[in-house]
């Protein structure tokens, strides 16, 4: 199965 | 003192279909340079990233960049009571807790004008990497809407693979699975109509039919849609709007368990 990624993951906060 | 106005409020109107699904609420940044927006959605599945290029107005004036946090749902309220042809502006004072906006027939019989108030959203803003994309695909946006709105009829999600002979859009469920293959066209009228691949690597990434589905909201804007992917990043959606900006939606991938 798959799970639903998060974009917290790939981009930061400026 | 922000101003600006728009000789087809039809393009604001699309603009808002394609992104109201996705957030409730935004903050529309205004510098000289034009109109941005970046917002992801409750579940930071998704992130909307809007341009509006100062250029793209018939006037354009901003004095102080200005922040307005807005009500979606209000602001599409506001645009249903306008036709797509009518011009419109859209006013604001600086520090100002509404926006104003104003629409006027061509013959300028019939004018209206419509007060809304402003949000202070907190907002963050996020970095987006520069990334060298192994695939980009480009394709008519009519012909990207049908294949998610076929393919998810048999499941939640939908696999994007793609390599040079190709890409190809695969789904599977409880009925059965579906896949349909698109190649590079060879030969064909306009630009817009044809389906080009540049790849440096082969890519292979599962998405959420349910997002796809709602980035395709954007297809009145744009004959042509543009994703990008490189393997284990976000899938990125372009449209782009004629002569005002674009409009990119970013889509985290989902991760073998």
């Amino acid at each position: 199965g798959t799970t639903q990624g998060r974009l917290d993951s790939f981009f930061t906060v400026i | 003192m922000f101003e600006a106005r728009l000789l087809k409020s039809g393009q604001l109107k699309k603009i808002l279909e394609a992104i109201k699904e996705l957030l409730k609420e935004a903050t529309f940044d205004c510098s000289d340079s034009g109109i941005q927006l970046q917002a992801m959605d409750d579940a930071h599945v998704s992130l909307v990233s809007m341009c509006l290029k100062s250029t793209g107005f018939d006037k354009f004036r901003c004095d102080r960049n200005l922040s307005m946090g807005i009500n979606l749902e209000s602001m599409v309220k506001i645009m249903k009571c306008c036709s797509n042809d009518d011009i419109m502006t859209i006013k604001a004072q600086d520090n100002a807790d509404t926006l104003t906006i104003m629409f006027e027939t061509k013959n300028q019989e019939k004018m209206s004008d419509y007060e809304m108030k402003l949000m202070n959203l907190d907002q963050e803003h996020l970095g987006i990497p520069e990334t060298n994309y192994s695939c980009i695909i480009k394709m008519p946006s009519s012909e990207f809407a049908r294949i998610c709105r076929d393919l998810s009829q048999f499941g939640d999600s939908l696999v994007i693979a793609c390599t040079k002979e190709g890409v190809k859009f695969s789904t599977s469920g409880d009925i059965g699975s579906a896949n349909v293959k698109l190649s590079q066209t060879s030969t064909f009228d306009k630009e817009e109509e044809g389906v080009t691949i540049e790849m440096t690597q082969a890519v292979c990434l599962t998405f959420a039919c349910r997002y796809l589905n709602l980035f395709c909201k954007a297809t009145p804007l744009s004959t042509q849609v543009i994703l990008s992917m490189s393997g284990d990043v976000p899938l990125v959606v372009e449209y782009q709007i004629e002569e005002l900006g674009c409009i990119r939606y970013y889509l985290a991938p989902k991760i073998e368990e």
